[in-house]
């Protein structure tokens, strides 16, 4: 399985919408 | 400034800004609730556990050893989920996590040596804080529990004893939430008179294992939940530093993302600082998504994990020539854990070379650990490199910080912050 590691997740505000079935992605989150 | 504005997909940065800082900034981002609970680095300047004991720092060598230790055993736990003969033959075993030798290879976990990031919660009655590591690829929420009965680490926060909790109670054998321990550790529950016994262990052999217990968790003075399922070990040992234990946050119905799911709809987000130097977030329910892009989560294969789908990676703004099969037949998931991005073999060779023809004005240097995309930036202040773009299911498109881009191997090197997997199967 690939991996998409917390070092390219910097910054990114990473959303986790469980029960929606989605994962979102916004730049510039800290 | 002339080459960016003729090649608009570079990112021009001092070198200094890949390495963190000696003294803490904290972040200013603008997902702020009551449940928001400030993330920071293990071992930067933002942790009490680094401020005291600056020389406990890690090699980077080291934390990319630990990394490749999670990464393995996030592969073999994937595998292992897909053989159901062998779990059958893990939960006939109900006494092996007593024994610590006869639990070792039977059900892989996951390596914790690189799990960096901490928050601080409440737990009990008084309340009393702890500094767990945050992890969206393991479930159980544990902390070490007095009075050790068998061993525990040292740890910064004053451990916390059930005895001093007017809330903590055990749970017994019999109960339901008891046997749930199975698919939120990967390891049947035990027996202590009545009281339910956890084991957990993760692939580098750190392990927890105490009691199963339940007493208030608190995110925020207004974000209270008694009777929250937590670990309470009295014998553990690995790769934890002086954290006091582990929050899950995967999927499982023993993580806190489900027991908290009344509150907060099973959502939440994260920002992980861009160094070590600089703290984040991590917010419980929905806040304001900013111009947050969303991409469905993939099918899972696993019980703990968030799968997701790359369909597409661009380099310099070019669109690399990666069939979209190879990231399908592997499977991505993303994980708050695990450092450095892992690709199909054959998709990390075409982005190492697409990279470095990109970089061709600057001299190589040798690799370092599981990096081999590897730069000599002496005699640079500042340099240009290509922006990387990952593309996910639905489109998606997410643009990566510079420092997600490469990591600084020390003042005048550094590396494409990705490695490949030893097959595009795995």
């Amino acid at each position: 399985v690939g991996i998409f590691g917390n070092t390219q997740q910097k910054t990114l505000e990473v959303v986790y919408d469980v029960a929606g079935g989605k994962l979102g992605f916004g730049a510039g989150g800290c | 400034g002339k080459a960016n504005s003729q090649l608009p997909h570079l990112h021009t940065l001092q070198i200094s800004s890949l390495l963190p800082a000696s003294v803490c900034s904290h972040s200013t981002g603008s997902s702020k609730t009551q449940s928001t609970l400030k993330v920071f680095h293990r071992h930067g300047p933002c942790s009490k556990h680094t401020r005291q004991n600056p020389t406990t720092k890690p090699l980077l060598a080291d934390l990319l050893s630990y990394d490749q230790s999670r990464a393995k055993s996030i592969q073999a736990r994937l595998n292992f989920n897909s053989n159901t003969d062998n779990i059958k033959t893990t939960t006939l075993n109900k006494n092996k996590f007593i024994d610590r030798k006869a639990n070792l290879p039977v059900q892989p976990g996951i390596s914790l040596g690189s799990g960096n990031y901490l928050v601080t919660i409440g737990l009990g009655t008084p309340t009393k804080t702890l500094s767990l590591i945050f992890d969206t690829g393991s479930d159980l929420t544990w902390t070490q529990c007095e009075p050790c009965a068998r061993s525990c680490y040292t740890q910064k926060d004053p451990i916390f004893n059930p005895a001093s909790s007017s809330s903590y109670s055990n749970i017994s054998c019999s109960s339901s939430q008891c046997s749930q321990l199975t698919s939120a550790t990967g390891n049947d529950p035990a027996c202590s008179s009545t009281t339910c016994v956890y084991g957990i262990q993760y692939g580098d052999q750190s392990f927890s294992k105490g009691f199963f217990s339940k007493d208030k968790l608190t995110i925020s003075p207004t974000d209270v939940f008694p009777g929250f399922l937590f670990g309470c070990g009295q014998d553990n040992q690995g790769l934890f530093g002086r954290t006091s234990g582990l929050l899950g946050l995967g999927r499982d119905p023993l993580s806190v993302v489900s027991q908290t799911a009344a509150k907060y709809g099973r959502y939440f987000s994260y920002c992980l600082p861009s160094t070590s130097s600089s703290t984040g977030h991590l917010t419980f329910g929905k806040s304001s998504a900013g111009n947050a892009k969303f991409t469905p989560f993939a099918s899972s294969q696993g019980a703990s994990f968030y799968f997701i789908e790359i369909t597409s990676i661009y380099i310099g703004g070019r669109q690399l020539s990666i069939s979209e099969t190879i990231f399908k037949n592997s499977g991505t998931i993303i994980d708050s854990g695990t450092v450095i991005t892992r690709l199909p073999p054959t998709a990390y060779s075409t982005m190492s070379a697409a990279f470095k023809q990109l970089m061709k004005k600057y001299p190589s240097a040798p690799a370092y650990s599981i990096l081999d995309t590897c730069f000599d930036f002496s005699g640079y202040t500042s340099v240009s490199i290509p922006t990387v773009t990952f593309e996910f299911g639905g489109g998606v498109k997410v643009d990566l910080h510079p420092n997600g881009i490469l990591v600084a191997i020390g003042k005048t090197q550094a590396c494409l912050a990705f490695a490949g997997n030893g097959d595009d199967t795995d």
